[in-house]
């Protein structure tokens, strides 16, 4: 932020800071590059108000460690919309490679979705200074709940695209066959409780409970 | 199972073109394929499941899986350690192995940080594994605060040893993998200190365990921590150094040495390259959060298309519970998040990479930006792998709750993620001191 102010030059992962407008250009096609304009400029202006709140402390007198300390919530907020403006911007740098056109659909989708479930999940950060109205968060959770439609069909693909094989899941209900129900029984059999049909603890404990009840 | 079955029918894309482009070719996930299925058939892996085993008899199963696979890697000639990675994860899936902080931290920290006579004097005796190590840094009563760590290493150039002591409980070195039964030397951060100034945290190769008998070496003090929230295979460990005497040779010395008069000599200003390791392990943490939390939604995802459950219209048959939006709004982002933690944590491995070659030929230029994104996106990723990996679960029901789900094996493996290498406000503040220069 310092080096921002000074005009001097930026980490490449941290350019974005010289270079953010103040409305969003967000209409309901969603076009990445809006998307990712908008993490920019929510961590550019989350990273600028705690370098503000940190340098306002200081200079009322406060020793740099105090400041750093009081300022310590707002650098952490800061820090994360920092890294998901880098993976939203990494997921559509993916999306825009080269590749099967189907395929490239798919992960535009995808991509949207987290983009608009980020921003409708932290709306406040993107209203707060005006960048967004309303009416855009309103648009914004609208387009979620149209993707989730979107991306129903290929659900199950999506995730036999991760190609986790099964022993890695180690999981009944996530087989790849889907043969979950007389698995779970078969799970259950394994368990040491079930290696007698009577268990030792009827003997030292069930069993003459109720007889001392008889009495 | 038949709905599964026409999800994958009616798909409008081939899942194999994404399979490649996650594992970065058509190539690469053939021989991925090919080494996990070496695994995931080989009958010397299989094993009742470590939900039904007591604590003792599930560190005794990953004690003999980890030398197997030591034994099995050598046999199938793979050495290359992402080939090993397949290799492993599914060797023995979310159980942490008993050699896992010796090929993970304790060599590569030996390796980066050894002068070429260190380099010489242990590294063959780590690959043939007479020498197992692991890396002890966390004190119990110390984390993240590497200045904040107690114990201390005080040199005496009458004997040109190092004296490591642990001066408080709250000293006693706690967690490190591996350190209680299974490893015989740890690299041990301490505090260096000669004639009476301290120089820093440094570290020391110290033998833990006689290497005839296995026994803890006079002076130091061993044990397991206890049980865990999971990581059951594992002796996370203690340790009390009691004035161990150590030789000379024995401080990591390629960035800092103590000559035998005592005196200091650091070989570049730079201290943050003997945290190297931490970079390294950072960066891949992100990606491993994120496959945890693709596997959760594998789960959820796919059982969800199994399930039928309740009815949307009055008469109808029970619709797959994947079919109810709140369902999918549980998931699909969660969906999307993995692909995007996915690709975020290759792309800070792959720069890791790059830099790394800069910075071993002392070019530090880039170093502060590598170790502020590694550190917030170690903690980011985690952090949503996290909270995703309970929604996940809760999304299947009652039976998202047994241990048959495999929630409960993931989540304990990843969530510990979001406090090892750097607890997650500390490592998210370490990032906001870059944001603040910039």
């Amino acid at each position: 932020a310092e080096a921002a102010v000074k005009g001097q030059p930026l980490a490449p992962t941290l350019s974005y800071l010289a270079n953010t407008s103040s409305r969003t250009s967000l209409t309901p096609q969603f076009n990445l590059d809006s998307l990712v304009a908008a993490y920019q400029h929510r961590a550019a202006r989350l990273i600028k108000a705690a370098a503000s709140r940190f340098q306002g402390l200081m200079a009322k007198g406060m020793a740099r460690e105090d400041a750093w300390n009081a300022s310590s919530v707002d650098l952490v907020r800061a820090s994360d919309a920092h890294c998901h403006q880098f993976v939203i911007s990494t997921f559509v740098s993916v999306v825009n490679e080269k590749q099967n056109k189907d395929l490239q659909k798919v992960l535009k989708d995808l991509c949207q979705l987290y983009a608009l479930y980020g921003i409708s999940k932290n709306s406040g950060d993107f209203l707060e200074d005006g960048y967004m109205t309303g009416e855009q968060i309103r648009m914004v959770e609208d387009g979620v709940l149209v993707l989730l439609a979107v991306i129903r069909p290929n659900a199950v693909t999506l995730v036999d695209a991760f190609d986790f094989n099964d022993r890695i899941l180690d999981s009944v209900l996530g087989r790849y066959d889907g043969q979950v129900y007389d698995n779970l029984l078969k799970f259950a059999q394994e368990s040491p409780l079930n290696d007698t049909d009577v268990h030792p603890s009827y003997y030292k404990y069930l069993k003459p409970l109720a007889m001392s009840s008889k009495l | 199972n038949p709905d599964l079955q026409k999800e994958r029918d009616t798909a409008t894309f081939d899942p194999l073109l994404l399979t490649n482009r996650i594992d970065g070719g058509p190539e690469k996930t053939r021989r991925r394929q090919y080494i996990q299925n070496l695994a995931a058939t080989d009958p010397n892996l299989v094993h009742k499941h470590i939900s039904f085993m007591d604590r003792s008899e599930e560190y005794d199963t990953a004690v003999k899986n980890a030398c197997y696979i030591v034994k099995r890697l050598k046999e199938l000639n793979i050495t290359d350690p992402t080939e090993e990675y397949w290799y492993r994860h599914i060797a023995t899936p979310h159980e942490a192995s008993a050699m896992a902080l010796h090929t993970g931290m304790f060599m590569p920290t030996v390796r980066a940080q050894s002068t070429p006579e260190q380099y010489k004097h242990w590294i063959p005796d780590c690959e043939s594994y007479k020498i197992i190590g692991t890396y002890a840094q966390t004190e119990m009563g110390h984390g993240t605060f590497l200045r904040g760590l107690e114990t201390t290493a005080t040199y005496s150039p009458m004997t040109e040893e190092f004296i490591l002591n642990s001066p408080t409980v709250s000293s006693l070195k706690w967690w490190p993998g591996n350190l209680g039964k299974t490893t015989n030397h740890a690299v041990v951060m301490a505090h260096l200190t000669i004639a009476g100034k301290n120089y820093g945290m440094h570290g020391f190769v110290v033998q833990t365990r006689d290497m005839d008998d296995h026994t803890t070496m006079p002076g130091i003090t061993l044990g397991d921590i206890g049980p865990k929230f999971g990581y059951g295979s594992n002796d996370n460990g203690f340790m009390k150094l009691d004035h161990v005497r150590v030789p000379r040779e024995n401080m990591l010395a390629k960035f800092a040495e103590v000559k035998k008069d005592g005196t200091y000599i650091a070989k570049t200003k730079n201290t943050k390259l003997t945290y190297g390791t931490m970079v390294f392990i950072r960066a891949m943490i992100a990606g491993d959060a994120a496959r945890g939390l693709a596997q959760c939604c594998t789960i959820a995802i796919r059982y969800s298309a199994v399930r039928r459950q309740s009815e949307i219209k009055p008469g109808d048959p029970e619709p797959q519970i994947m079919d109810f939006q709140t369902q999918q709004y549980k998931l699909f982002p969660l969906l999307a998040t993995s692909y995007a933690l996915l690709f975020a944590g290759s792309s800070i491995r792959d720069t890791y990479f790059r830099i790394e070659k800069d910075i071993q030929r002392g070019d530090t230029k880039e170093l502060p930006e590598l170790h502020c994104l590694s550190s917030g996106l170690k903690a980011f990723n985690s952090w949503a792998a996290n909270s995703g990996m309970e929604v996940c679960r809760m999304s299947c029901g009652g039976h998202g709750y047994s241990q048959a789900s495999g929630f409960p094996k993931i989540y304990t493996d990843v969530t510990p993620a979001c406090t090892y290498e750097g607890e997650n406000t500390v490592l998210m503040l370490q990032c906001a001191r870059f944001l603040m220069k910039m």
